[in-house]
């Protein structure tokens, strides 16, 4: 019999391992500010 | 397998900032009132590719403006941003460019300007000076003062007034009205234009000699007018002033 697992252990399983100290890329857009924002 | 599509630009991108240095300096160089505008911020950037070497790029820029009047020879690099405590002025800008073999051009531009919420500014600095409206009748009468006062003792051209760039009103300490305005010199001395003052008509955009100055009228507890006018002196079209060669009045 198939017994379905969960998302979440499925979700936990095939998560790909990020390496340790990842940090995700600053979104494209909206650009650095270069004086002050109002 | 076709070639996966480039990385959308990032709006920290070298290629985003070139493409904004152009849209600014666009924008100054057919602005004709107010003051000269500085990059803040890329807000997004979007490349519509239209063919080999040919890209669309749609531009959202925020600006800051400077102290810098629009008439003002002196290079954007060089013009100080207002401070947040100076009550600046913020401009949205939407701009079109077409990169056509590696060169940047702009179709199409649209801007607007608006200025910082007095709150922010009074919950920072409770008496900061704001922004006034240019046509209160304080405003209009610390203009004419300064410009009397100034043609009064010159030994210079007769000035006339071109605009009023800034006014802001300050209640405490004192009452006090500052305001900027830009000039332009008339073939009038201001000896002549005692006698005369109708006579004396701006000077023929090739001998365009504009200014610009501050003044500053305290009215309570005493009465003090102080006022500095600068002449920028005959300039001819630049690319930090290339509308000088249009109609500018």
């Amino acid at each position: 019999s198939v017994a379905k697992r969960a998302v979440a252990e499925v979700a936990q399983h095939d998560k790909v391992p990020r390496p340790v100290g990842f940090v995700p890329p600053p979104p494209p857009c909206p650009g650095r500010i270069r004086h002050f924002k109002i | 397998v076709p070639a996966a599509p480039p990385a959308p630009l990032g709006c920290d991108d070298p290629e985003s900032e070139a493409a904004a240095e152009v849209a600014v300096s666009y924008i100054n160089g057919h602005s004709h009132h107010g003051y000269k505008f500085a990059l803040n911020r890329i807000e997004n950037i979007r490349v519509l590719p239209q063919g080999p070497n040919n890209d669309i790029i749609f531009l959202e820029l925020d600006l800051l403006e400077t102290k810098c009047h629009i008439l003002s020879p002196t290079p954007l690099a060089n013009c100080t941003v207002r401070s947040f405590t100076e009550h600046a002025v913020e401009g949205d800008c939407d701009v079109k460019l077409l990169k056509l073999d590696g060169k940047l051009s702009v179709l199409a531009s649209k801007c607007h300007s608006h200025a910082d919420s007095s709150e922010d500014i009074l919950r920072l600095c409770p008496n900061c000076p704001l922004l006034e409206s240019l046509n209160n009748t304080d405003v209009l009468a610390t203009v004419t003062a300064a410009l009397n006062d100034h043609n009064s003792k010159t030994t210079d051209a007769y000035l006339r007034l071109l605009e009023i760039g800034r006014a802001r009103t300050q209640y405490h300490p004192t009452h006090t009205v500052s305001v900027e305005f830009a000039v332009a010199a008339t073939n009038c001395s201001a000896e002549e234009a005692k006698d005369n003052v109708e006579a004396c008509q701006l000077l023929p955009d090739d001998q365009s000699n504009f200014g610009f100055c501050t003044a500053t009228m305290v009215t309570r507890p005493i009465q003090d007018l102080q006022v500095d006018c600068q002449l920028y002196g005959h300039q001819v079209p630049t690319p930090d002033i290339p509308f000088l060669s249009q109609d500018t009045s």
